[in-house]
Formats: structure tokens, C-alpha cells, sequence
């Protein structure tokens, strides 16, 4: 299960 | 940001310029599969629609927009405008959408990090964007002459991917919470579908030929 990421990418 | 973002994302924003203005100069969308530009706005609507939930930068917000924006309108010439219209290539541009959507659907509600509605448009858009352009490979195969402003659009998009994939390898090696697995995984297969695109556009480049791609 991953970590909640990070959404900054287009 | 590092420069191998910048440079992924000022590639996307320029194989979309290419083509906007490829079709407006030309009055003629020949070669473009509507098929395609379909699917990307398909993927465009599901990963942005944290637009309305979470705010992230001015830059990726302008960003987003233009994507959505001029897709759109790409579609709507290619189906609307009066003269841009009737060159598409309807009985070329064959593809057909369910080949694609459904296994990344599919895939999207198994393989996911969280299962939200959000969550999941959000990782079916990643999985159809690796795939979206297969439809217009397909067509470029079909097409006898291929002109060089579409042949610069598809390289661009290609390369955006190939240049995000050096911008996940600096992030994994300095940033220690990013670890993205699918998209890293949707990412590769996504440039791997261009490899063969990219050793014919090289080479014509480099022989002064014109791009044309083996049926």
C-alpha cells in the first residue's frame, strides 16, 4: 500500500 | 520543481501548440486522430477535477487549464468547424475507444491507492494516458504522407513522458515520501509505446527524409 502521495504533477 | 519537470511539462504544452496551430494554419486536421484527442480529454476531465478541491500553484492551475481548453477544442474543430471538418480522416481513425477505457477501467478499480471515486478517475486517467496514443499511431501507420508538423506533435508528446520518467528519478532520489509505483510503471509503458515511433522519426530526421512509418 503506498503513502497518500503527492498530486503536484500534471 | 526540477528541470526535467519543466522541461516534460514545457514539452506537453508545445506538441499541443504544434498541433493547434498545425490545424488552424492549415485549415486541415489530416493525419490528427480525433480518436485520440478524445481519450486525452477523457483523461484531462478525470485527473483535473481535483481543480475544484485542492489548489496546488497558480502554475499548475494555468497549466491544467490550457490542457483542458485547448483539447477541447481541437475535438470541436475536428468535429464542428465547417472547412476543418471535412478533412479528418473518419474511415482511417478506426480505433475503437472500448479497447482502451474498459481495461483501464478495469484496472483502475483493482490497482489503486485508495478506492474513492476521486482516486480512482484519478488513476484510470494516469492508465489511459499511457495508452491514448495508440490510436493515432495507428493512423500515422495508415497515412501515406505524413506532414512534418504532425510528425513534431507526436514526437513531442512522446518525449514529454520519456522526460517526466528523469523527473520521477531525481524526485525518488531526493524527495524520501514520493513513491509513485503506478504511475511510475503507467509512465514507462507510455514511452515504450513511442520507441518505435521514435527510431523512424530520428532516423528520417537525420536522413532528410520525409517521416513515414512501415505498415
Amino acid at each position: 500500500v503506498q503513502e497518500k502521495i503527492l498530486k503536484d504533477e500534471l | 520543481m526540477n528541470v526535467f519537470r519543466l522541461a516534460g511539462d514545457m514539452t506537453h504544452l508545445l506538441s499541443i501548440i504544434v498541433l493547434l496551430l498545425k490545424i488552424n494554419a492549415t485549415r486541415s486536421c489530416r493525419g490528427i486522430s480525433l480518436k485520440t484527442q478524445e481519450l486525452y480529454a477523457v483523461v484531462f476531465v478525470c485527473r483535473y477535477l481535483d481543480l475544484f478541491t485542492n489548489f496546488i500553484s497558480l502554475y499548475n492551475t494555468v497549466m491544467k487549464i490550457i490542457f483542458l481548453v485547448s483539447t477541447f477544442t481541437i475535438i470541436y474543430w475536428m468535429r464542428f468547424h465547417k472547412v476543418i471538418r471535412v478533412t479528418y480522416d473518419r474511415e482511417q481513425d478506426t480505433f475503437r475507444y472500448q479497447f482502451l477505457v474498459l481495461p483501464c477501467l478495469v484496472l483502475a478499480l483493482l490497482l489503486n491507492n485508495e478506492f474513492t471515486a476521486m482516486e480512482v478517475l484519478w488513476t484510470f486517467s494516469i492508465y489511459l494516458e499511457a495508452v491514448a496514443i495508440l490510436p493515432q499511431l495507428v493512423l500515422l501507420q495508415r497515412t501515406n504522407n505524413i506532414d512534418n508538423l504532425t510528425g513534431n506533435y507526436v514526437f513531442l508528446l512522446g518525449s514529454y513522458r520519456a522526460l517526466y520518467i528523469l523527473n520521477w528519478v531525481y524526485r525518488f532520489m531526493t524527495e524520501k515520501h514520493y513513491r509513485q509505483y503506478l504511475v511510475w510503471i503507467s509512465g514507462i509503458v507510455q514511452t515504450i509505446i513511442y520507441i518505435d515511433f521514435f527510431y523512424y522519426y530520428i532516423k528520417s530526421w537525420r536522413n532528410n527524409e520525409k517521416l513515414s512509418l512501415p505498415a
